[in-house]
């Protein structure tokens, strides 16, 4: 079941932290598809 | 000593020898094969920034250069091309997070210190860096969590072939469970010591009353013979026995066509010695579509050294298997002539097994001569070791153990639960035997 699921490369907003304070990017991130 | 090496480092070895290794969704029955499309080379994760004198610990971003099983090689984000601090890590351990991890937790990104004055502006360094590129996952690790789950509990009860008389199967309970990998202990043996490890979907583990279901010769007392026998008519298990949904599912096979029969010829990989195909019979059809091979030349008197394969099995062949793939057939033992099948039927006055009963399903599992694997050691197989698969013929690899001679190499099928990817052993914390390093002379 485990090799059957179904998983697509999807855009998130990911939130980064620096000492000079945070910011968000666009990255990638494969996710359930369903 | 002061010679001895250090310890084993997967990445030291895969860097030296300058090989593949294989991917984990060539190993089917591994965690996270179907989902290790999660995973590229070039994706960001956040780690532990080794190269800061803060007293707490500090993470940075890394690049995943290189991927090796579940191990990567990584490079810490603004060193281009230096390759000075690249370091391997087990992307399944809690050492590696996807990007965004720090800022949940509340704490900031700090650079390396050997690149800390190159750039002035490092929130517009991250931006371009990491904008449209990829990342693990949210739930990778629980992903992780979840694809190492196993059913198997100690204190169950099985049915197990016997160690010592491989045409017998005997009762044993689970005593541990490691990654899937199971240590059973005979349940009629008085030395403690006396265990056998396999995988939970290996083909040499049954469920209480399996033997007695296929007529497979069963060495238990009398009491657990009509016991078990029961349980399989009434399918009333005891709380137990493990439940049978657990085992390994063999293919059904369609008993109206033409079947194998006692004596006809094959060739089937000796059981007893992984690194030979031999000359073989079918020395008894049991119910179910399993076979007992007998390998020729060898057998013992009373059949103890006969194997229980199922007629599936990737691991027996039709007669000129090893002829037309330029393997080495180990003929029969004191067979005097160079071995010809045609003299040998005639000889015997015995068929060859047809073609079409044998299992001829070629799988596109992705192993490569040359590729580095995790591999059990099957004549001791609580041993798993360093190996590399030497040769692919079809859906059978030959797996050499690195630094051993070729006479202890093992030929398994591709699907075989006895291999696993780079770094299954230090994810599953079990030990790794390293490469058998040759001593020197002084």
């Amino acid at each position: 079941g485990d090799a059957e699921r179904s998983r697509k490369w999807e855009q998130k907003q990911v939130q980064i932290k620096t000492l000079e304070g945070e910011f968000s990017v666009t990255m990638w991130a494969s996710e359930d598809s369903n | 000593s002061k010679n001895k090496p250090g310890p084993f480092d997967w990445g030291v070895h895969i860097d030296t020898e300058k090989k593949e290794s294989a991917p984990v969704t060539s190993f089917k029955h591994a965690p996270m094969s179907g989902h290790w499309s999660d995973v590229a080379v070039g994706m960001k994760v956040e780690v532990l920034n080794t190269d800061c004198d803060l007293p707490s610990k500090v993470f940075w971003i890394a690049q995943v250069i290189k991927i090796a099983g579940y191990r990567a090689k990584l490079r810490y984000e603004g060193f281009e091309e230096n390759s000075s601090l690249d370091f391997w890590c087990n992307l399944c351990t809690m050492e590696v997070h996807p990007v965004g991890w720090c800022a949940t937790i509340g704490k900031p990104l700090v650079p390396p210190k050997t690149i800390q004055h190159k750039y002035t502006n490092w929130k517009g360094f991250l931006v371009k860096r990491l904008t449209g590129a990829k990342t693990l996952p949210g739930d990778f690790y629980t992903k992780v969590v979840e694809s190492r789950e196993c059913k198997f509990r100690s204190g169950m009860q099985l049915e197990v072939v016997d160690k010592c008389s491989i045409s017998s199967m005997r009762v044993a309970v689970v005593d541990e469970v490691v990654g899937g990998r199971i240590r059973l202990l005979y349940r009629d043996s008085q030395d403690e010591e006396d265990d056998f490890w396999c995988h939970m979907a290996s083909p040499l583990i049954h469920p209480v009353g399996w033997s007695q279901l296929v007529g497979h010769k069963l060495t238990a007392t009398a009491d657990y013979k009509a016991a078990s026998y029961a349980k399989t008519i009434s399918k009333k298990l005891d709380p137990m026995d493990c439940p049978p949904d657990l085992f390994r599912k063999e293919k059904t096979v369609d008993s109206s066509h033409q079947q194998f029969q006692v004596g006809m010829k094959l060739e089937a990989i000796d059981p007893l010695n992984l690194s030979t195909v031999c000359v073989a019979t079918v020395r008894k059809v049991l119910r179910e579509g399993y076979l007992m091979i007998g390998i020729d030349g060898m057998e013992t008197p009373d059949g103890s050294d006969w194997f229980c394969y199922h007629q599936t099995s990737a691991s027996i062949f039709p007669v000129g298997f090893c002829d037309l793939n330029k393997i080495e057939l180990t003929p029969p033992r004191n067979y005097s002539a160079p071995f010809k099948w045609l003299d040998y039927l005639k000889k015997t006055k015995s068929q060859a097994a047809p073609v079409k009963l044998f299992n001829n399903e070629i799988p596109n599992h992705g192993f490569k001569a040359g590729m580095k694997v995790e591999a059990v050691d099957l004549m001791e197989p609580h041993l798993v070791c360093v190996a590399t698969v030497v040769r692919v013929v079809g859906r059978l690899l030959r797996v050499h153990f690195d630094g051993w001679e070729d006479t202890y190499d093992q030929w398994v099928d591709c699907e075989a639960p006895d291999l696993y990817p780079v770094g299954w052993c230090e994810m599953m914390g079990y030990p790794l035997q390293p490469p058998l390093i040759k001593a020197s002379p002084p």
